[in-house]
Order: C-alpha cells, then sequence, then structure tokens
C-alpha cells in the first residue's frame, strides 16, 4: 500500500526514527535518551497525523509485529520500543549502531 | 459538582486509588509496583469512562494541579504520578505512608 511505502522510505532514509505519541512518557523517554545521546531522530508524532495516525500504527505492527509506541528504527532496522532501546544502551549496543547508521 | 465530590469519595474511601489509562506503560509501571508491594489499589481507567474519562480528568488537575496520569493517592493524600511513587519508594518512604493508609 502507498502508506506502507511511505514508511518503509521514512526507515529508510532516516539513520535514527521513533514513531511516538507526543504526550507519552515512553515516547518521551526514547526521544530523550536519543538527544543526550546527541542523535536528532525523525520523530513521527501518530497523534498528530489525524486520522492516518492509527492506520500508520497499523502498518508498523504490519511490518515489525509491535503494535505500540515508541517504535524504534536505526539504519533502516527494527529496534522495538522504549525498554528494548534503553535495553541496547545499558548493553553498550546502542552507541555502535548509531554509529554505523551515521556513516551509511 | 457532582462529578468533584465523587472523586473526592474515592479517595477518601480507597486507602490507595491509581487513575490510570489502560495503555499507558507509566500507568502500568505504578499499578505493578503496588502489586509488588502487596497492595490492591483502586484503578480507574480514564479511556474506559467514555466521555466523563477527560471530565474526571479536568477534575482531578482542579483538585491536584496534576493533568497526567497515572495519578496517585494514598491515604486519601495526593502523591503524584509515575515519577513521584517511584522516588517515594527509593526513599524508603513508600510503605510506611501505605501501612498508615491501611490501618486507618
Ligand atoms: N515495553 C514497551 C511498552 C510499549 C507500550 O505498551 N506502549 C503503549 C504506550 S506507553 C502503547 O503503545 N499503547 C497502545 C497505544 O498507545 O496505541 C516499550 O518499552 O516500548
Ligand atoms: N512524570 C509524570 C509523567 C506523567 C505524564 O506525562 N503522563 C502522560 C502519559 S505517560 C499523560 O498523562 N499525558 C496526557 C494524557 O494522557 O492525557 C509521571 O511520572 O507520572
Ligand atoms: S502513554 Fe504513558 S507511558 Fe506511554
Amino acid at each position: 500500500s502507498r502508506l506502507e511505502e511511505s514508511v518503509k522510505k521514512t526507515v529508510e532514509e532516516n539513520p535514527v526514527v521513533v514513531y511516538s505519541k507526543s504526550w507519552c512518557s515512553y515516547s518521551a523517554e526514547v526521544k530523550s535518551l536519543f538527544k543526550r545521546l546527541g542523535v536528532e531522530p525523525a520523530v513521527i508524532e501518530l497523534d498528530e497525523l489525524g486520522a492516518q495516525g492509527p492506520q500508520v500504527q497499523k502498518v508498523l505492527e504490519r511490518l515489525t509485529g509491535q503494535h505500540t509506541v515508541p517504535n524504534v528504527f536505526i539504519g533502516g532496522k527494527h529496534i522495538g520500543g522504549c525498554t528494548d532501546t534503553v535495553k541496547l544502551h545499558r548493553k553498550g549496543e546502542l552507541e555502535p549502531l548509531l554509529a554505523e547508521a551515521k556513516s551509511k
């Protein structure tokens, strides 16, 4: 579908992408983590897309199996949600991924 | 107002009250913290109240100054949100409050 193509394009063209909801604290946590790491993700606030919001959330579920926010991609690869991203960082694996995505 | 009276009654009659949203991870965190501490809070899921949800959220803002969820009360006293509750617990101050509220 056209929406699916547009989501795929977004995650391929941006090193870091966060599908988020503007009033969600888990989404805020992951956005602020990237900010602390000096990374500026492309942020898509699903609650600001009107009727497209739920549609994009459905496309993401089809593409990643994940229906929740935040939904994080690095270097075109699906990372997961807030907990997954924080876990990667605690293991020291997040910054290498970010560096590699930036260099692409 | 009648809704304000009903909220006041809820927080007075229940030792622990959590105003929550069912899909919110911060709300989930605070509910699961209480569960781990062996406490069963009265939980009000604002997203399950239909049109009353936003109205209750407004009443809570009037009563507590807090417009976000989760909104936590112990022994009729306004505690705060997820971060506040977790902070109290880290300082060892949450369980004494819970014990005192239970004994009322
Ligand atoms: N463990 C997941 C939790 C994700 C989650 O439950 N997200 C909630 C918001 S905090 C959600 O998307 N709920 C359904 C919705 O908002 O559509 C994470 O760390 O990201
Ligand atoms: N620091 C606060 C954050 C509370 C917060 O921002 N809550 C969000 C949901 S996670 C909220 O209520 N957003 C507005 C809304 O859902 O109406 C806490 O720990 O509870
Ligand atoms: S909506 Fe509360 S943490 Fe996501």
